[in-house]
Protein backbone atom coordinates (compact mmCIF):
# COMPACT_ATOMS: atom_id res chain seq x y z
CA UNK A 1 0.00 0.00 0.00
CA UNK A 2 1.44 3.08 -0.93
CA UNK A 3 0.01 6.97 -0.07
CA UNK A 4 -1.32 7.41 -3.61
CA UNK A 5 -3.62 4.37 -3.46
CA UNK A 6 -4.48 4.96 -0.34
CA UNK A 7 -5.97 8.42 -0.76
CA UNK A 8 -7.67 7.27 -4.49
CA UNK A 9 -9.80 4.48 -2.23
CA UNK A 10 -10.02 7.38 0.32
CA UNK A 11 -11.80 9.57 -2.39
CA UNK A 12 -13.57 6.51 -3.89
CA UNK A 13 -15.25 6.21 -0.39
CA UNK A 14 -16.08 9.46 -0.40
CA UNK A 15 -17.21 10.12 -3.60
CA UNK A 16 -19.96 7.39 -2.60
CA UNK A 17 -20.69 8.95 0.87
CA UNK A 18 -21.35 12.32 -1.37
CA UNK A 19 -23.95 10.49 -3.51
CA UNK A 20 -25.98 9.07 -0.86
CA UNK A 21 -25.50 12.21 1.39
CA UNK A 22 -27.03 13.99 -1.91
CA UNK A 23 -29.66 11.50 -1.89
CA UNK A 24 -30.66 12.11 1.69
CA UNK A 25 -30.82 15.63 2.26
CA UNK A 26 -32.27 16.70 -1.43
CA UNK A 27 -34.63 13.70 -0.90
CA UNK A 28 -33.94 13.35 -4.67
CA UNK A 29 -31.53 11.10 -7.20
CA UNK A 30 -32.31 13.89 -9.63
CA UNK A 31 -29.24 13.83 -12.23
CA UNK A 32 -27.65 10.97 -11.53
CA UNK A 33 -27.58 7.95 -13.34
CA UNK A 34 -29.56 4.58 -12.67
CA UNK A 35 -27.25 2.83 -15.55
CA UNK A 36 -24.02 4.14 -14.01
CA UNK A 37 -24.71 3.37 -10.69
CA UNK A 38 -25.78 -0.08 -11.89
CA UNK A 39 -22.92 -0.92 -14.08
CA UNK A 40 -20.78 0.10 -10.91
CA UNK A 41 -23.08 -2.81 -8.80
CA UNK A 42 -21.41 -5.05 -11.66
CA UNK A 43 -18.06 -3.87 -11.53
CA UNK A 44 -17.79 -4.52 -8.09
CA UNK A 45 -19.78 -8.01 -8.18
CA UNK A 46 -17.86 -8.90 -11.04
CA UNK A 47 -14.54 -7.68 -9.56
CA UNK A 48 -14.76 -8.72 -5.65
CA UNK A 49 -15.68 -12.62 -6.62
CA UNK A 50 -11.98 -13.60 -5.27
CA UNK A 51 -13.47 -12.19 -1.46
CA UNK A 52 -14.62 -15.88 -2.02
CA UNK A 53 -10.80 -17.59 -2.35
CA UNK A 54 -8.35 -15.03 -1.81
CA UNK A 55 -7.57 -13.44 1.46
CA UNK A 56 -5.65 -9.78 1.03
CA UNK A 57 -5.94 -8.40 4.24
CA UNK A 58 -8.40 -6.85 6.45
CA UNK A 59 -8.79 -3.27 4.99
CA UNK A 60 -8.82 -5.08 1.67
CA UNK A 61 -12.13 -7.44 2.55
CA UNK A 62 -13.66 -4.77 4.32
CA UNK A 63 -13.55 -2.04 1.05
CA UNK A 64 -14.54 -4.76 -0.83
CA UNK A 65 -17.66 -5.17 0.97
CA UNK A 66 -18.09 -1.77 1.12
CA UNK A 67 -18.00 -1.09 -2.05
CA UNK A 68 -20.61 -4.05 -2.90
CA UNK A 69 -22.84 -3.40 -0.46
CA UNK A 70 -22.86 0.92 -1.03
CA UNK A 71 -22.94 0.39 -4.97
CA UNK A 72 -26.34 -1.98 -4.23
CA UNK A 73 -27.75 0.17 -1.73
CA UNK A 74 -27.56 3.05 -4.07
CA UNK A 75 -29.33 1.04 -6.81
CA UNK A 76 -31.94 0.44 -3.71
CA UNK A 77 -32.53 3.67 -2.90
CA UNK A 78 -33.19 4.67 -6.51
CA UNK A 79 -35.45 1.85 -7.34
CA UNK A 80 -37.60 2.41 -3.61
CA UNK A 81 -37.72 5.78 -1.99
CA UNK A 82 -36.56 8.08 -5.15
CA UNK A 83 -37.97 6.53 -7.88
CA UNK A 84 -40.55 9.36 -8.31
CA UNK A 85 -37.23 11.62 -8.95
CA UNK A 86 -35.71 9.67 -11.49
CA UNK A 87 -36.34 10.43 -14.91
CA UNK A 88 -35.81 7.55 -17.44
CA UNK A 89 -36.41 9.53 -20.22
CA UNK A 90 -32.84 11.31 -19.93
CA UNK A 91 -31.07 8.99 -18.87
CA UNK A 92 -30.95 7.34 -22.45
CA UNK A 93 -27.37 5.62 -23.11
CA UNK A 94 -27.43 2.51 -24.74
CA UNK A 95 -25.59 0.16 -22.17
CA UNK A 96 -25.60 -2.43 -24.65
CA UNK A 97 -22.88 -0.61 -26.41
CA UNK A 98 -20.73 -1.04 -23.28
CA UNK A 99 -21.16 -4.27 -22.45
CA UNK A 100 -20.70 -6.02 -25.29
CA UNK A 101 -17.69 -4.49 -26.21
CA UNK A 102 -16.53 -5.11 -22.69
CA UNK A 103 -17.26 -8.85 -23.08
CA UNK A 104 -15.00 -9.05 -26.45
CA UNK A 105 -11.60 -7.25 -24.80
CA UNK A 106 -12.10 -9.30 -21.47
CA UNK A 107 -12.13 -12.51 -23.79
CA UNK A 108 -8.88 -11.36 -25.56
CA UNK A 109 -7.25 -9.33 -22.62
CA UNK A 110 -6.90 -11.38 -19.71
CA UNK A 111 -4.31 -12.72 -17.75
CA UNK A 112 -5.88 -16.36 -17.47
CA UNK A 113 -8.47 -17.38 -19.40
CA UNK A 114 -10.21 -18.70 -16.53
CA UNK A 115 -13.87 -17.51 -15.74
CA UNK A 116 -12.54 -15.39 -12.54
CA UNK A 117 -10.00 -13.76 -14.45
CA UNK A 118 -12.16 -13.11 -17.37
CA UNK A 119 -14.69 -11.34 -15.14
CA UNK A 120 -12.10 -9.75 -13.69
CA UNK A 121 -10.71 -8.40 -16.70
CA UNK A 122 -14.60 -7.83 -17.68
CA UNK A 123 -14.84 -5.56 -14.53
CA UNK A 124 -11.57 -3.37 -15.11
CA UNK A 125 -12.94 -2.47 -18.53
CA UNK A 126 -16.73 -2.16 -17.81
CA UNK A 127 -15.53 0.29 -14.95
CA UNK A 128 -13.33 2.14 -17.11
CA UNK A 129 -16.71 3.24 -18.83
CA UNK A 130 -19.49 2.82 -16.34
CA UNK A 131 -19.39 6.62 -16.11
CA UNK A 132 -20.18 7.12 -19.93
CA UNK A 133 -24.11 7.13 -19.27
CA UNK A 134 -23.85 9.68 -16.31
CA UNK A 135 -21.73 12.04 -18.32
CA UNK A 136 -23.91 11.36 -21.04
CA UNK A 137 -26.80 12.54 -19.01
CA UNK A 138 -25.03 15.41 -17.68
CA UNK A 139 -24.47 16.39 -21.18
CA UNK A 140 -28.18 16.42 -22.01
CA UNK A 141 -29.22 18.21 -19.79
CA UNK A 142 -25.95 20.71 -19.77
CA UNK A 143 -26.09 21.39 -15.73
CA UNK A 144 -25.84 19.85 -12.49
CA UNK A 145 -26.21 20.34 -8.81
CA UNK A 146 -22.96 21.38 -6.97
CA UNK A 147 -23.08 18.31 -4.86
CA UNK A 148 -23.67 15.98 -7.88
CA UNK A 149 -20.52 17.81 -8.97
CA UNK A 150 -18.25 17.11 -5.99
CA UNK A 151 -19.24 13.35 -6.34
CA UNK A 152 -17.89 12.88 -9.77
CA UNK A 153 -15.20 14.71 -9.30
CA UNK A 154 -14.20 12.65 -5.84
CA UNK A 155 -14.47 9.88 -8.41
CA UNK A 156 -12.00 11.35 -10.82
CA UNK A 157 -9.62 12.22 -8.54
CA UNK A 158 -9.99 8.48 -7.45
CA UNK A 159 -8.88 7.67 -10.44
CA UNK A 160 -6.18 9.91 -11.18
CA UNK A 161 -4.60 8.58 -8.01
CA UNK A 162 -4.07 5.57 -9.01
CA UNK A 163 -2.23 6.56 -12.12
CA UNK A 164 0.97 7.78 -9.62
CA UNK A 165 0.27 4.74 -7.89
CA UNK A 166 0.89 2.55 -10.89
CA UNK A 167 4.32 4.44 -11.48
CA UNK A 168 5.29 4.26 -7.90
CA UNK A 169 4.70 0.88 -7.94
CA UNK A 170 7.01 -0.07 -10.88
CA UNK A 171 9.53 1.56 -9.54
CA UNK A 172 9.42 -0.15 -6.22
CA UNK A 173 8.23 -3.61 -7.08
CA UNK A 174 9.28 -3.27 -10.59
CA UNK A 175 5.56 -5.00 -11.86
CA UNK A 176 3.42 -3.40 -13.77
CA UNK A 177 -0.47 -4.43 -15.06
CA UNK A 178 -0.85 -3.48 -17.96
CA UNK A 179 -4.45 -4.53 -18.25
CA UNK A 180 -5.53 -1.89 -15.22
CA UNK A 181 -3.21 0.75 -16.55
CA UNK A 182 -4.87 0.74 -19.99
CA UNK A 183 -8.32 0.89 -18.86
CA UNK A 184 -7.21 3.49 -16.00
CA UNK A 185 -5.70 5.78 -18.34
CA UNK A 186 -8.99 6.03 -20.40
CA UNK A 187 -10.83 6.07 -17.55
CA UNK A 188 -9.25 9.08 -15.94
CA UNK A 189 -9.14 10.73 -19.98
CA UNK A 190 -13.13 10.38 -19.64
CA UNK A 191 -13.18 12.96 -16.94
CA UNK A 192 -11.06 15.83 -18.11
CA UNK A 193 -14.21 17.82 -20.01
CA UNK A 194 -15.96 17.05 -16.49
CA UNK A 195 -12.51 18.87 -14.72
CA UNK A 196 -12.35 21.88 -16.92
CA UNK A 197 -15.52 22.91 -16.15
CA UNK A 198 -15.58 21.68 -12.61
CA UNK A 199 -12.49 23.75 -11.86
CA UNK A 200 -13.31 27.22 -14.24
CA UNK A 201 -16.72 27.43 -12.47
CA UNK A 202 -17.74 25.21 -9.51
CA UNK A 203 -14.63 25.87 -7.26
CA UNK A 204 -14.80 29.70 -7.97
CA UNK A 205 -18.03 29.18 -6.73
CA UNK A 206 -20.69 28.81 -9.74
CA UNK A 207 -23.42 26.88 -10.81
CA UNK A 208 -22.42 24.03 -12.82
CA UNK A 209 -23.61 24.57 -16.15
CA UNK A 210 -21.85 23.40 -19.56
CA UNK A 211 -21.63 26.00 -22.39
CA UNK A 212 -24.60 25.99 -24.96
CA UNK B 1 9.30 -5.04 -15.37
CA UNK B 2 7.25 -8.25 -15.28
CA UNK B 3 3.56 -7.74 -15.92
CA UNK B 4 1.45 -9.44 -13.85
CA UNK B 5 -2.30 -8.57 -12.35
CA UNK B 6 -1.74 -6.57 -9.03
CA UNK B 7 -4.11 -8.83 -6.34
CA UNK B 8 -3.94 -6.60 -3.54
CA UNK B 9 -6.01 -3.41 -5.72
CA UNK B 10 -9.40 -2.79 -5.60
Amino acid sequence: MNLFRFLGDTAHLASILVLIHKMHTTKSCRGISFKTQALYVAVFVTRYLDLFYRWVSLYNFFMKLFFIGSSCYILFLMKTKFRPTQDPAIDTFRIEYLLGPCTVIALIFNYKFSPTEILWSFSIFLESVAILPQLFLLQRTGEAETITTHYLAALGIYRALYIPNWIYRYFTEGVVDPIAITAGLVQTGLYIDFFYVYVTKVLQGQKFELPA
Amino acid sequence: AKAAREKDEL
